[in-house]
């Protein structure tokens, strides 16, 4: 899990396009 | 064809929308503002001073623009109607072993055959450009890829029915639920072969696309080939490029 932190952060996260 | 088990019309229907949905949601640029952009392109001398800057800040500076780009394919894998019910290990491996993939399809989108340019940084640019990168070889084969997959003429539909196929391959090594991504692709290469079908295209059509898909595995290995090396010579700057970059390209 720590290896893909980012991924995993990015894949709980609820963000809209607009946040990108 | 026949529907895959379990799957109705509907259901094609429903994931048609679904994909192109997200597909239009994340897509960094709009066809509107591509077309706008189009001839905007690097003066000779804006070209030149890319051309020489050292090939660490050309790689910090593609680098970036990669990682952006990675967000919103993540951003796209995350609305493909099934992807969010896979294991997180799967959504994963599936992300890093195909993000490259779909932003090669995705890059047709920013490329002017007319005048061979890809859109980099605000403005359309020859290969010439990313000389400073020492990797003339990977430029090319990109610009040509582009080429050819902008002779297939793909919708946005296909396109984006096209890159949800390729990021669901249940071939990638260490997935879980390997039936389950199986089946998900399923759906949505016959939500590909409707729409080709409903567009008139010809049968070739599906397979042209599907003829770039080794081109297009050579260029994600050359593209780990020159980061290893980059990471070799240059391993200070490599240590900061960002850390989603880091991440997925990563051995």
């Amino acid at each position: 899990k720590e290896k893909h932190k980012i991924l995993h952060q990015l894949l709980q996260n609820s963000t809209s396009p607009v946040d990108l | 064809n026949p529907l895959p088990e379990g799957c109705s019309l509907l259901e094609i229907e429903r994931i048609t929308q679904s994909v192109l949905k997200s597909h239009m949601e994340t897509s960094q640029h709009s066809t509107e503002e591509l077309k706008r952009m189009a001839w905007t392109l690097y003066s000779p001398e804006e070209t030149r001073s890319y051309q020489t800057k050292s090939a660490e800040v050309m790689w910090q500076q593609c680098a970036i623009h990669i990682t952006n780009a990675i967000q919103y394919v993540v951003e796209f894998a995350k609305r493909i109607s099934g992807f969010m019910d896979l294991c997180q290990n799967d959504q994963i491996i599936l992300l890093k072993a195909g993000c490259m993939d779909v932003l090669l399809i995705r890059m047709c989108r920013a490329y002017n055959p007319i005048n061979n340019t890809f859109l980099f940084d605000g403005k359309f640019a020859t290969a010439h450009l990313f000389k400073a990168l020492g990797c003339d070889d990977l430029v090319n084969a990109v610009f040509d890829l582009a080429k050819s997959m902008s002779r297939i003429q793909m919708t946005e539909e296909e396109m984006a029915l096209f890159s949800a196929a390729v990021l669901l391959s249940p071939d990638r090594p260490w997935l879980t639920d390997v039936q389950k991504v199986q089946k998900l692709q399923e759906k949505v290469y016959m939500a590909l072969q409707r729409c080709l079908q409903k567009e008139g295209a010809s049968e070739e059509k599906l397979a042209k696309m599907v003829s770039k898909l080794p081109i297009m595995k050579s260029i994600c290995n050359l593209h780990i080939d020159k980061l290893e090396f980059f990471r070799l010579v240059h391993p200070e700057t490599a240590y900061t490029f960002p850390p989603l970059y880091r991440e997925v390209f990563g051995s």
